[in-house]
């Protein structure tokens, strides 16, 4: 189960990635 | 006599080896419970980052920010995972403290005989009467001595072996 966590958190982490990104 | 001297290099030996298995062992058991700790703290970290990225994502839809189009055009995706990554977080967290606890508490029979390997080979020496064969003892004496501190040795040589192998298994199973 911590793998699949870990793979959620990347996805979360690039989605959020994003977001920062056209926050600025 | 050579064959005193010579049953006390065996015992020694036996006593030295068995310090080097448990200090590996013990190294062995700390790096895996220091990792698993460091884990369920990247895991408590990583828990109070997605309350606060959330957070941010409804102060900014709801307050009609500026910035509002940067979380709305991920709001499905966000809204799909959230969930499950809360869910998948604490999962991996009961699983780690789970780990832990079996690691301490199942391999504490292991764990224990390989801490006492080491008191154990030097005790032979007592149990089996080994300074009689300083003096002049008759042959029996001399061979029930040897036979005795061989098997005890021999014994505790398999014994530890078991032991160290089934704590390695343990850990690469965990």
């Amino acid at each position: 189960s911590c793998e699949e966590f870990d793979e959620l958190r990347q996805l979360f982490d690039s989605v959020y990635d994003d977001i920062s990104e056209c926050v600025g | 006599g050579p064959l005193y001297e010579g049953v006390k290099l065996l015992v020694a030996d036996a006593e030295f080896q068995a310090g080097l298995t448990w200090n590996e062992t013990e190294f062995q058991l700390l790096e895996a419970v220091t990792a698993m700790r460091d884990t369920q703290t990247v895991l408590d970290d990583y828990e109070t980052l997605i309350e606060e990225r959330l957070n941010a994502r409804l102060l900014a839809t709801r307050s009609k920010s500026l910035y509002q189009h940067c979380y709305l055009q991920h709001n499905y995706v966000i809204a799909n995972f959230e969930q499950e990554l809360t869910f998948k977080l604490q999962s991996c967290r009961a699983m780690l403290t789970k780990t832990l606890a079996a690691l301490q508490n199942e391999s504490n029979i292991e764990l224990n005989f390989i801490r006492g390997a080491a008191v154990e080979a030097r005790n032979v020496l007592n149990a089996c009467n080994v300074a009689e064969l300083r003096g002049q003892e008759s042959n029996r004496d001399i061979a029930g001595i040897t036979m005795c501190v061989l098997s005890r040795i021999g014994a505790l040589d398999q014994r530890l072996s078991a032991a160290s192998e089934n704590f390695l298994d343990l850990l690469a199973t965990e």
